[in-house]
Protein backbone atom coordinates (compact mmCIF):
# COMPACT_ATOMS: atom_id res chain seq x y z
CA UNK A 1 0.00 0.00 0.00
CA UNK A 2 1.26 3.67 -1.06
CA UNK A 3 0.50 6.46 1.06
CA UNK A 4 1.09 10.05 -0.08
CA UNK A 5 0.80 13.27 1.68
CA UNK A 6 0.59 15.72 -1.20
CA UNK A 7 2.05 19.09 0.78
CA UNK A 8 3.20 22.25 0.90
CA UNK A 9 2.71 25.17 3.77
CA UNK A 10 2.38 27.91 0.54
CA UNK A 11 -1.25 28.69 0.28
CA UNK A 12 -2.93 28.08 -3.52
CA UNK A 13 -0.15 26.45 -5.01
CA UNK A 14 -2.58 23.81 -6.65
CA UNK A 15 -2.26 21.12 -3.75
CA UNK A 16 -6.02 20.38 -3.92
CA UNK A 17 -5.93 20.06 -7.26
CA UNK A 18 -3.05 17.79 -7.76
CA UNK A 19 -4.11 15.68 -4.96
CA UNK A 20 -8.05 14.90 -6.85
CA UNK A 21 -6.45 14.96 -10.36
CA UNK A 22 -3.66 12.10 -8.89
CA UNK A 23 -6.20 9.99 -7.00
CA UNK A 24 -8.78 10.28 -9.62
CA UNK A 25 -6.32 9.21 -12.58
CA UNK A 26 -5.03 6.13 -10.05
CA UNK A 27 -8.30 4.84 -9.84
CA UNK A 28 -9.47 5.45 -13.39
CA UNK A 29 -6.27 2.74 -13.92
CA UNK A 30 -8.14 0.00 -11.56
CA UNK A 31 -6.23 0.79 -8.77
CA UNK A 32 -8.35 0.91 -5.22
CA UNK A 33 -7.09 4.52 -4.22
CA UNK A 34 -7.94 6.56 -1.27
CA UNK A 35 -8.37 9.95 -0.93
CA UNK A 36 -8.17 11.37 2.23
CA UNK A 37 -8.80 14.96 3.26
CA UNK A 38 -7.56 16.55 6.04
CA UNK A 39 -7.64 20.37 5.30
CA UNK A 40 -10.20 21.98 7.30
CA UNK A 41 -11.10 24.12 3.97
CA UNK A 42 -13.05 20.28 2.95
CA UNK A 43 -11.99 21.46 -1.14
CA UNK A 44 -11.22 17.79 -1.55
CA UNK A 45 -13.96 17.02 -0.59
CA UNK A 46 -16.25 19.33 -2.09
CA UNK A 47 -14.43 19.44 -5.52
CA UNK A 48 -15.70 15.21 -6.00
CA UNK A 49 -19.21 16.99 -5.30
CA UNK A 50 -19.74 15.90 -1.31
CA UNK A 51 -21.41 18.43 0.38
CA UNK A 52 -19.34 19.25 3.62
CA UNK A 53 -22.44 20.85 5.74
CA UNK A 54 -24.19 17.26 5.60
CA UNK A 55 -21.77 14.97 6.72
CA UNK A 56 -22.24 12.94 9.49
CA UNK A 57 -18.45 11.88 10.30
CA UNK A 58 -15.67 13.25 8.88
CA UNK A 59 -11.38 12.69 9.23
CA UNK A 60 -12.07 14.83 12.91
CA UNK A 61 -14.21 11.90 14.09
CA UNK A 62 -11.13 9.33 12.94
CA UNK A 63 -8.80 11.52 14.24
CA UNK A 64 -10.03 10.66 17.96
CA UNK A 65 -11.09 7.27 17.15
CA UNK A 66 -8.96 5.80 14.64
CA UNK A 67 -10.85 2.45 14.78
CA UNK A 68 -13.87 3.89 12.80
CA UNK A 69 -12.09 4.76 10.08
CA UNK A 70 -13.63 2.08 7.76
CA UNK A 71 -17.57 3.35 8.77
CA UNK A 72 -16.51 7.36 7.83
CA UNK A 73 -15.22 6.86 4.23
CA UNK A 74 -17.88 7.65 1.40
CA UNK A 75 -17.62 6.32 -2.54
CA UNK A 76 -17.24 8.94 -4.76
CA UNK A 77 -18.77 9.62 -8.29
CA UNK A 78 -15.34 7.68 -9.33
CA UNK A 79 -15.10 3.75 -9.43
CA UNK A 80 -12.19 2.88 -7.53
CA UNK A 81 -11.94 6.21 -5.83
CA UNK A 82 -12.92 6.64 -2.07
CA UNK A 83 -12.64 9.53 0.14
CA UNK A 84 -12.64 10.12 3.92
CA UNK A 85 -14.01 13.45 3.71
CA UNK A 86 -13.82 16.70 6.07
CA UNK A 87 -14.80 19.78 6.64
CA UNK A 88 -14.56 22.59 9.47
CA UNK A 89 -15.17 20.43 12.58
CA UNK A 90 -11.56 19.66 11.80
CA UNK A 91 -10.53 23.11 12.96
CA UNK A 92 -11.22 21.80 16.44
CA UNK A 93 -8.66 18.98 16.66
CA UNK A 94 -6.07 21.80 16.32
CA UNK A 95 -6.47 22.50 19.75
CA UNK A 96 -7.95 18.89 20.91
CA UNK A 97 -4.44 17.05 20.06
CA UNK A 98 -2.44 19.12 20.92
CA UNK A 99 -3.08 17.36 24.91
CA UNK A 100 -3.39 13.92 23.74
CA UNK A 101 -0.68 10.90 23.60
CA UNK A 102 1.00 10.31 20.62
CA UNK A 103 -1.36 12.93 18.89
CA UNK A 104 1.37 12.96 15.31
CA UNK A 105 0.40 9.32 15.19
CA UNK A 106 -3.26 9.56 15.29
CA UNK A 107 -4.06 9.67 10.88
CA UNK A 108 -1.21 6.93 11.00
CA UNK A 109 -2.98 4.85 13.62
CA UNK A 110 -6.09 5.12 11.70
CA UNK A 111 -4.37 3.94 8.29
CA UNK A 112 -3.50 0.87 10.44
CA UNK A 113 -6.79 0.02 10.51
CA UNK A 114 -8.27 0.36 7.10
CA UNK A 115 -7.41 -3.07 4.05
CA UNK A 116 -6.66 -3.40 0.39
CA UNK A 117 -6.16 0.04 -1.18
CA UNK A 118 -3.25 0.09 -3.59
CA UNK A 119 -2.82 4.35 -2.85
CA UNK A 120 -4.12 7.03 -0.38
CA UNK A 121 -3.63 10.29 -1.47
CA UNK A 122 -3.76 12.85 1.74
CA UNK A 123 -4.38 16.35 0.78
CA UNK A 124 -2.94 18.81 3.44
CA UNK A 125 -4.13 22.67 4.54
CA UNK A 126 -1.36 25.45 3.93
CA UNK A 127 0.32 24.94 7.19
CA UNK A 128 2.68 23.10 8.85
CA UNK A 129 0.86 22.44 11.70
CA UNK A 130 -0.75 19.23 13.95
CA UNK A 131 -2.73 18.22 11.27
CA UNK A 132 0.08 18.36 8.51
CA UNK A 133 2.49 16.33 10.48
CA UNK A 134 -0.07 13.63 11.11
CA UNK A 135 -0.17 13.19 7.26
CA UNK A 136 3.57 13.32 6.69
CA UNK A 137 3.73 10.79 9.62
CA UNK A 138 1.46 8.40 8.61
CA UNK A 139 3.07 8.19 5.01
CA UNK A 140 5.58 6.90 3.37
CA UNK A 141 6.80 9.34 0.79
CA UNK A 142 5.48 13.32 -0.08
CA UNK A 143 4.50 15.25 -3.39
CA UNK A 144 5.20 18.52 -3.32
CA UNK A 145 3.12 20.92 -5.65
CA UNK A 146 4.95 24.42 -6.51
CA UNK A 147 4.09 27.53 -8.16
CA UNK A 148 7.29 28.83 -10.21
CA UNK A 149 7.04 31.96 -8.20
CA UNK A 150 9.16 33.65 -5.55
CA UNK A 151 7.45 32.85 -2.35
CA UNK A 152 6.81 29.36 -3.27
CA UNK A 153 10.37 29.11 -3.74
CA UNK A 154 11.16 29.97 -0.21
CA UNK A 155 8.99 28.18 1.27
CA UNK A 156 10.16 25.16 -0.07
CA UNK A 157 13.57 25.37 1.97
CA UNK A 158 11.23 25.94 5.04
CA UNK A 159 9.63 22.82 3.86
CA UNK A 160 12.57 20.25 3.62
CA UNK A 161 13.58 21.57 6.65
CA UNK A 162 10.32 20.38 8.70
CA UNK A 163 10.59 17.40 6.50
CA UNK A 164 13.90 16.34 7.76
CA UNK A 165 12.87 17.23 11.56
CA UNK A 166 9.96 14.59 11.04
CA UNK A 167 11.82 12.39 9.40
CA UNK A 168 14.57 12.02 12.45
CA UNK A 169 11.81 12.08 15.18
CA UNK A 170 9.03 10.84 13.95
CA UNK A 171 8.91 8.91 10.79
CA UNK A 172 12.34 7.78 9.54
CA UNK A 173 11.34 6.02 6.02
CA UNK A 174 10.08 9.36 4.64
CA UNK A 175 11.02 10.35 1.20
CA UNK A 176 10.33 12.90 -1.34
CA UNK A 177 8.70 11.70 -4.55
CA UNK A 178 8.93 14.72 -6.23
CA UNK A 179 8.45 17.89 -6.92
CA UNK A 180 5.73 19.40 -9.72
CA UNK A 181 5.35 22.60 -10.88
CA UNK A 182 1.91 23.69 -11.61
CA UNK A 183 0.19 26.87 -12.90
CA UNK A 184 3.00 27.43 -14.99
CA UNK A 185 3.26 29.99 -17.60
CA UNK A 186 6.15 29.33 -20.00
CA UNK A 187 5.64 33.25 -21.41
CA UNK A 188 6.54 34.19 -17.67
CA UNK A 189 9.95 35.34 -17.43
CA UNK A 190 10.08 34.77 -13.69
CA UNK A 191 8.32 31.25 -13.85
CA UNK A 192 11.41 30.05 -16.50
CA UNK A 193 14.15 31.39 -13.75
CA UNK A 194 12.24 29.32 -10.63
CA UNK A 195 12.23 26.54 -13.01
CA UNK A 196 15.88 26.68 -13.31
CA UNK A 197 16.68 27.65 -9.84
CA UNK A 198 14.48 24.45 -8.90
CA UNK A 199 16.06 22.44 -11.80
CA UNK A 200 19.79 23.14 -10.46
CA UNK A 201 19.06 22.61 -6.84
CA UNK A 202 16.85 19.29 -7.13
CA UNK A 203 17.43 17.93 -10.36
CA UNK A 204 15.80 14.13 -10.29
CA UNK A 205 13.31 15.34 -7.55
CA UNK A 206 11.46 17.60 -10.05
CA UNK A 207 8.35 15.60 -12.47
CA UNK A 208 9.00 15.89 -16.19
CA UNK A 209 5.67 16.97 -16.64
CA UNK A 210 4.59 20.48 -15.90
CA UNK A 211 1.44 21.25 -15.50
CA UNK A 212 0.47 24.47 -17.18
CA UNK A 213 -2.69 27.01 -15.99
CA UNK A 214 -5.51 25.95 -17.44
CA UNK A 215 -9.14 27.87 -16.61
CA UNK A 216 -10.59 24.22 -17.12
CA UNK A 217 -8.46 23.44 -14.03
CA UNK A 218 -10.06 25.35 -11.77
CA UNK A 219 -13.31 25.19 -13.56
CA UNK A 220 -13.96 21.40 -12.99
CA UNK A 221 -14.36 21.42 -8.69
CA UNK A 222 -17.56 23.68 -9.33
CA UNK A 223 -19.22 20.64 -11.04
CA UNK A 224 -17.59 18.03 -8.43
CA UNK A 225 -15.47 16.20 -10.84
CA UNK A 226 -11.76 15.90 -11.75
CA UNK A 227 -10.74 17.17 -15.05
CA UNK A 228 -10.38 13.84 -16.95
CA UNK A 229 -14.33 13.56 -16.63
CA UNK A 230 -15.46 17.34 -17.02
CA UNK A 231 -13.07 18.53 -19.62
CA UNK A 232 -11.11 15.20 -21.34
CA UNK A 233 -9.25 17.23 -24.04
CA UNK A 234 -7.89 20.06 -22.27
CA UNK A 235 -5.05 21.10 -21.64
CA UNK A 236 -5.42 20.86 -17.97
CA UNK A 237 -6.57 16.79 -18.35
CA UNK A 238 -4.07 15.67 -20.95
CA UNK A 239 -1.11 17.19 -18.29
CA UNK A 240 -2.37 15.12 -15.34
CA UNK A 241 -3.01 12.30 -17.34
CA UNK A 242 0.88 12.86 -18.46
CA UNK A 243 1.62 13.35 -14.51
CA UNK A 244 -0.25 10.49 -13.14
CA UNK A 245 1.54 8.10 -15.71
CA UNK A 246 5.03 9.33 -14.59
CA UNK A 247 3.54 9.33 -10.77
CA UNK A 248 2.87 5.55 -11.07
CA UNK A 249 6.02 4.57 -12.87
CA UNK A 250 8.25 6.36 -10.39
CA UNK A 251 6.16 5.22 -6.96
CA UNK A 252 6.98 1.63 -7.93
CA UNK A 253 10.42 2.70 -6.43
CA UNK A 254 9.18 3.43 -2.87
CA UNK B 1 -5.51 54.69 14.85
CA UNK B 2 -6.66 52.26 12.42
CA UNK B 3 -5.96 48.65 12.91
CA UNK B 4 -7.03 46.51 9.37
CA UNK B 5 -6.12 42.42 9.57
CA UNK B 6 -6.23 41.02 6.01
CA UNK B 7 -7.28 38.12 6.02
CA UNK B 8 -8.83 34.72 4.28
CA UNK B 9 -8.09 30.83 5.25
CA UNK B 10 -8.17 30.29 1.74
CA UNK B 11 -5.05 29.77 0.59
CA UNK B 12 -2.85 32.07 -2.00
CA UNK B 13 -5.48 34.54 -2.41
CA UNK B 14 -3.15 37.63 -2.74
CA UNK B 15 -3.69 38.54 0.86
CA UNK B 16 -0.05 39.26 1.45
CA UNK B 17 0.41 40.96 -1.97
CA UNK B 18 -2.29 43.09 -1.36
CA UNK B 19 -0.87 43.37 2.68
CA UNK B 20 2.42 44.67 1.16
CA UNK B 21 0.41 47.35 -1.13
CA UNK B 22 -1.66 48.62 0.88
CA UNK B 23 0.36 49.50 3.87
CA UNK B 24 2.90 50.71 1.19
CA UNK B 25 0.51 52.99 -0.60
CA UNK B 26 -0.65 54.57 2.72
CA UNK B 27 3.13 55.10 3.97
CA UNK B 28 3.72 56.89 0.47
CA UNK B 29 0.90 59.12 1.46
CA UNK B 30 2.69 60.19 4.37
CA UNK B 31 0.54 58.08 7.11
CA UNK B 32 2.62 56.44 9.92
CA UNK B 33 2.14 53.00 9.07
CA UNK B 34 2.91 49.65 10.63
CA UNK B 35 2.60 46.15 9.12
CA UNK B 36 2.26 43.36 11.33
CA UNK B 37 3.46 40.06 9.60
CA UNK B 38 1.62 37.17 11.26
CA UNK B 39 2.21 34.64 9.02
CA UNK B 40 5.25 32.31 9.93
CA UNK B 41 5.98 31.61 6.45
CA UNK B 42 7.22 35.43 7.01
CA UNK B 43 6.22 36.81 3.27
CA UNK B 44 5.49 40.08 4.16
CA UNK B 45 8.82 40.24 5.27
CA UNK B 46 10.75 39.31 2.97
CA UNK B 47 9.04 41.04 0.14
CA UNK B 48 9.92 44.04 1.59
CA UNK B 49 13.44 42.91 1.01
CA UNK B 50 14.22 41.79 4.56
CA UNK B 51 15.87 38.62 5.55
CA UNK B 52 13.99 36.27 7.76
CA UNK B 53 16.97 34.08 9.22
CA UNK B 54 18.81 37.61 10.11
CA UNK B 55 16.13 38.45 12.55
CA UNK B 56 16.95 38.33 16.12
CA UNK B 57 13.48 39.19 17.45
CA UNK B 58 9.72 38.79 15.42
CA UNK B 59 6.72 39.09 16.35
CA UNK B 60 6.62 35.81 18.07
CA UNK B 61 8.70 37.25 20.27
CA UNK B 62 5.52 39.63 20.90
CA UNK B 63 2.90 37.43 21.37
CA UNK B 64 4.84 36.35 24.30
CA UNK B 65 5.83 39.44 25.80
CA UNK B 66 3.80 42.37 24.37
CA UNK B 67 5.51 44.92 25.90
CA UNK B 68 8.49 44.40 23.61
CA UNK B 69 6.75 45.37 20.79
CA UNK B 70 8.49 48.51 20.31
CA UNK B 71 11.76 47.31 20.71
CA UNK B 72 10.81 44.77 17.84
CA UNK B 73 9.99 47.33 14.92
CA UNK B 74 12.02 47.88 11.96
CA UNK B 75 12.26 50.42 9.23
CA UNK B 76 11.67 49.51 5.40
CA UNK B 77 13.03 50.82 2.69
CA UNK B 78 9.70 52.90 2.30
CA UNK B 79 9.23 56.00 4.25
CA UNK B 80 7.02 56.14 7.09
CA UNK B 81 6.71 52.03 6.83
CA UNK B 82 7.70 50.07 9.79
CA UNK B 83 7.10 46.39 9.88
CA UNK B 84 7.16 43.84 12.84
CA UNK B 85 8.70 40.73 11.15
CA UNK B 86 7.91 37.14 10.95
CA UNK B 87 9.32 34.11 10.56
CA UNK B 88 9.83 30.34 10.93
CA UNK B 89 10.09 30.92 14.84
CA UNK B 90 6.17 31.69 14.57
CA UNK B 91 4.91 28.21 13.93
CA UNK B 92 6.59 27.22 18.12
CA UNK B 93 3.54 30.13 19.33
CA UNK B 94 0.39 28.26 17.30
CA UNK B 95 1.27 25.16 20.59
CA UNK B 96 2.95 27.49 23.14
CA UNK B 97 0.02 29.92 22.81
CA UNK B 98 -2.80 27.06 23.40
CA UNK B 99 -1.87 26.79 27.17
CA UNK B 100 -1.75 30.92 27.86
CA UNK B 101 -4.21 33.12 29.45
CA UNK B 102 -6.52 34.95 27.25
CA UNK B 103 -4.43 33.62 24.38
CA UNK B 104 -6.72 35.43 21.85
CA UNK B 105 -5.76 38.68 23.08
CA UNK B 106 -2.03 38.85 22.89
CA UNK B 107 -1.42 40.75 19.78
CA UNK B 108 -3.96 43.77 20.78
CA UNK B 109 -1.77 44.03 24.24
CA UNK B 110 0.97 44.24 22.22
CA UNK B 111 -0.89 47.17 20.36
CA UNK B 112 -1.89 49.01 23.21
CA UNK B 113 1.93 49.60 23.46
CA UNK B 114 2.09 51.62 20.46
CA UNK B 115 2.14 55.58 20.11
CA UNK B 116 1.48 57.56 17.08
CA UNK B 117 1.03 55.24 13.71
CA UNK B 118 -1.78 56.15 11.61
CA UNK B 119 -2.83 52.61 10.23
CA UNK B 120 -1.83 49.50 11.23
CA UNK B 121 -2.26 46.27 8.61
CA UNK B 122 -1.50 42.62 9.34
CA UNK B 123 -0.85 40.04 7.16
CA UNK B 124 -2.76 37.01 7.90
CA UNK B 125 -1.34 32.90 7.56
CA UNK B 126 -4.24 30.93 5.60
CA UNK B 127 -5.56 29.41 8.13
CA UNK B 128 -8.30 30.06 10.97
CA UNK B 129 -6.02 29.32 13.42
CA UNK B 130 -4.69 31.08 17.15
CA UNK B 131 -2.39 33.48 15.04
CA UNK B 132 -5.34 34.73 12.73
CA UNK B 133 -8.07 34.82 15.68
CA UNK B 134 -5.25 37.25 17.30
CA UNK B 135 -5.15 39.41 14.40
CA UNK B 136 -9.20 39.58 14.26
CA UNK B 137 -8.86 40.45 18.04
CA UNK B 138 -6.89 43.14 17.60
CA UNK B 139 -8.14 44.57 14.84
CA UNK B 140 -11.16 47.11 13.86
CA UNK B 141 -11.78 45.97 10.47
CA UNK B 142 -11.35 43.23 8.15
CA UNK B 143 -10.14 43.41 4.95
CA UNK B 144 -10.75 40.17 2.97
CA UNK B 145 -9.01 39.83 -0.89
CA UNK B 146 -10.31 36.91 -3.13
CA UNK B 147 -9.93 34.97 -6.28
CA UNK B 148 -12.97 35.05 -8.12
CA UNK B 149 -12.50 31.11 -8.13
CA UNK B 150 -14.60 28.50 -6.90
CA UNK B 151 -13.05 27.10 -4.23
CA UNK B 152 -12.35 31.10 -2.57
CA UNK B 153 -16.28 31.20 -2.97
CA UNK B 154 -16.71 28.12 -0.74
CA UNK B 155 -14.21 29.39 2.03
CA UNK B 156 -15.77 32.56 1.98
CA UNK B 157 -19.09 31.17 4.05
CA UNK B 158 -16.79 29.27 6.43
CA UNK B 159 -14.62 32.95 7.12
CA UNK B 160 -18.26 34.80 7.74
CA UNK B 161 -19.15 32.25 10.45
CA UNK B 162 -15.93 32.96 12.47
CA UNK B 163 -15.92 36.55 12.59
CA UNK B 164 -19.47 36.28 13.55
CA UNK B 165 -18.28 33.97 16.16
CA UNK B 166 -14.92 36.21 17.33
CA UNK B 167 -17.91 39.05 16.86
CA UNK B 168 -19.91 38.04 19.85
CA UNK B 169 -17.27 36.34 21.57
CA UNK B 170 -14.47 38.12 21.46
CA UNK B 171 -13.92 41.49 19.57
CA UNK B 172 -17.67 42.95 19.19
CA UNK B 173 -16.86 45.61 17.00
CA UNK B 174 -15.11 43.87 14.53
CA UNK B 175 -16.54 44.96 11.09
CA UNK B 176 -15.63 43.81 7.68
CA UNK B 177 -14.33 47.24 5.50
CA UNK B 178 -15.01 45.10 2.00
CA UNK B 179 -13.64 42.19 0.03
CA UNK B 180 -11.08 42.76 -2.78
CA UNK B 181 -11.10 40.57 -6.09
CA UNK B 182 -7.47 39.98 -6.35
CA UNK B 183 -5.61 37.85 -9.61
CA UNK B 184 -9.28 38.79 -11.89
CA UNK B 185 -8.73 37.70 -15.65
CA UNK B 186 -12.02 39.49 -17.55
CA UNK B 187 -11.85 36.93 -20.28
CA UNK B 188 -12.68 34.08 -17.82
CA UNK B 189 -16.32 32.87 -17.38
CA UNK B 190 -15.61 31.68 -14.39
CA UNK B 191 -14.69 34.55 -13.01
CA UNK B 192 -17.27 36.47 -14.17
CA UNK B 193 -19.67 34.22 -12.51
CA UNK B 194 -18.01 34.10 -8.96
CA UNK B 195 -17.96 37.92 -9.37
CA UNK B 196 -21.76 38.11 -10.01
CA UNK B 197 -22.41 35.96 -7.15
CA UNK B 198 -20.18 38.08 -4.80
CA UNK B 199 -22.22 41.23 -5.73
CA UNK B 200 -25.44 39.88 -5.04
CA UNK B 201 -24.54 38.67 -1.51
CA UNK B 202 -22.58 41.26 -1.01
CA UNK B 203 -23.23 44.43 -2.51
CA UNK B 204 -21.87 47.53 -1.22
CA UNK B 205 -18.61 45.40 1.17
CA UNK B 206 -17.25 44.48 -2.52
CA UNK B 207 -14.71 47.12 -3.82
CA UNK B 208 -14.57 48.83 -7.04
CA UNK B 209 -11.23 48.66 -7.41
CA UNK B 210 -11.01 45.14 -8.92
CA UNK B 211 -6.76 43.59 -9.63
CA UNK B 212 -5.78 42.43 -12.55
CA UNK B 213 -3.32 39.29 -12.90
CA UNK B 214 -0.33 41.14 -13.57
CA UNK B 215 3.17 39.40 -13.54
CA UNK B 216 4.85 42.28 -12.23
CA UNK B 217 3.07 41.91 -9.11
CA UNK B 218 4.25 38.32 -8.52
CA UNK B 219 8.25 39.72 -9.87
CA UNK B 220 7.98 42.80 -7.21
CA UNK B 221 8.75 40.80 -4.29
CA UNK B 222 11.74 38.93 -5.10
CA UNK B 223 12.98 42.25 -5.50
CA UNK B 224 11.60 42.87 -1.92
CA UNK B 225 9.80 46.22 -3.23
CA UNK B 226 5.97 47.34 -3.27
CA UNK B 227 4.69 47.83 -7.10
CA UNK B 228 4.89 51.27 -6.74
CA UNK B 229 8.54 51.36 -6.61
CA UNK B 230 9.27 48.06 -8.39
CA UNK B 231 7.19 48.98 -11.54
CA UNK B 232 4.73 52.49 -11.15
CA UNK B 233 3.63 52.13 -14.84
CA UNK B 234 2.56 48.39 -14.37
CA UNK B 235 -1.19 47.66 -14.36
CA UNK B 236 -0.60 45.96 -10.96
CA UNK B 237 0.83 48.92 -9.73
CA UNK B 238 -2.10 51.57 -11.43
CA UNK B 239 -5.00 48.71 -9.60
CA UNK B 240 -3.10 49.11 -6.02
CA UNK B 241 -2.92 52.97 -5.91
CA UNK B 242 -6.61 52.81 -6.90
CA UNK B 243 -7.24 50.67 -4.71
CA UNK B 244 -5.15 52.41 -1.65
CA UNK B 245 -7.49 55.86 -2.54
CA UNK B 246 -11.13 53.65 -2.28
CA UNK B 247 -9.57 51.74 1.01
CA UNK B 248 -8.54 55.08 2.24
CA UNK B 249 -12.05 56.93 1.61
CA UNK B 250 -13.64 54.16 3.18
CA UNK B 251 -11.84 53.58 6.13
CA UNK B 252 -12.66 57.16 7.05
CA UNK B 253 -16.10 55.58 8.04
CA UNK B 254 -14.86 52.73 10.25
N1 LIG C 1 -3.17 24.38 -13.34
C1 LIG C 1 -4.13 25.22 -12.95
N2 LIG C 1 -4.63 26.12 -13.82
C2 LIG C 1 -5.56 27.02 -13.42
N3 LIG C 1 -6.08 27.09 -12.18
C3 LIG C 1 -5.64 26.21 -11.27
C4 LIG C 1 -4.66 25.22 -11.59
N4 LIG C 1 -4.41 24.49 -10.47
C5 LIG C 1 -5.21 25.00 -9.49
N5 LIG C 1 -5.96 26.02 -9.98
C6 LIG C 1 -6.88 26.88 -9.22
O1 LIG C 1 -6.06 27.71 -8.39
C7 LIG C 1 -6.61 27.79 -7.06
C8 LIG C 1 -5.62 27.18 -6.07
O2 LIG C 1 -5.51 25.79 -6.28
P1 LIG C 1 -5.77 24.76 -5.09
O3 LIG C 1 -6.94 25.18 -4.29
O4 LIG C 1 -5.76 23.40 -5.65
O5 LIG C 1 -4.43 25.01 -4.25
P2 LIG C 1 -4.12 24.52 -2.78
O6 LIG C 1 -2.65 24.48 -2.65
O7 LIG C 1 -4.87 23.28 -2.49
O8 LIG C 1 -4.72 25.74 -1.90
P3 LIG C 1 -4.79 25.77 -0.28
O9 LIG C 1 -3.40 26.21 0.13
O10 LIG C 1 -5.84 26.81 0.04
O11 LIG C 1 -5.14 24.41 0.17
C9 LIG C 1 -7.94 27.05 -7.11
O12 LIG C 1 -8.97 27.99 -7.33
C10 LIG C 1 -7.80 26.11 -8.30
O13 LIG C 1 -9.02 25.84 -8.91
N1 LIG D 1 -2.66 40.35 -9.01
C1 LIG D 1 -1.69 39.43 -9.12
N2 LIG D 1 -1.23 39.09 -10.34
C2 LIG D 1 -0.29 38.11 -10.47
N3 LIG D 1 0.26 37.43 -9.45
C3 LIG D 1 -0.17 37.73 -8.21
C4 LIG D 1 -1.15 38.74 -7.96
N4 LIG D 1 -1.37 38.81 -6.62
C5 LIG D 1 -0.56 37.87 -6.05
N5 LIG D 1 0.17 37.23 -7.00
C6 LIG D 1 1.10 36.11 -6.81
O1 LIG D 1 0.30 34.98 -6.50
C7 LIG D 1 0.87 34.24 -5.40
C8 LIG D 1 -0.10 34.25 -4.23
O2 LIG D 1 -0.21 35.55 -3.70
P1 LIG D 1 0.08 35.84 -2.14
O3 LIG D 1 1.26 35.08 -1.70
O4 LIG D 1 0.05 37.31 -1.94
O5 LIG D 1 -1.24 35.18 -1.53
P2 LIG D 1 -1.53 34.86 -0.01
O6 LIG D 1 -3.00 34.82 0.15
O7 LIG D 1 -0.78 35.79 0.86
O8 LIG D 1 -0.92 33.35 0.13
P3 LIG D 1 -0.82 32.52 1.51
O9 LIG D 1 -2.19 31.93 1.66
O10 LIG D 1 0.24 31.47 1.24
O11 LIG D 1 -0.44 33.48 2.59
C9 LIG D 1 2.19 34.90 -5.09
O12 LIG D 1 3.21 34.19 -5.76
C10 LIG D 1 2.05 36.32 -5.64
O13 LIG D 1 3.26 36.86 -6.05
MG1 LIG E 1 -6.12 22.85 -0.83
MG1 LIG F 1 0.50 35.33 2.49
Amino acid sequence: MHVIAVTNQKGGVGKTTTAINLSSGIALRGKKTLLIDIDPQGNATSGLGIDTRKLERTVYNVLLNPEQINDTILNTSIDNLYILPSNADLVGAEIELVTVEKREFRLKNAINHLMNFDYIIIDCPPSLGILTLNAIVASKSLLVPMQSEYYSLEGLSRLLKTIKMVKKELNPSIEIIGIVLTMYDSRNNLAKCVFEEIKNHFGEKLFNTIIPRNVKLSEAPSHGQPIFTFEPNSRGSISYQLFVNEFLERSKHY
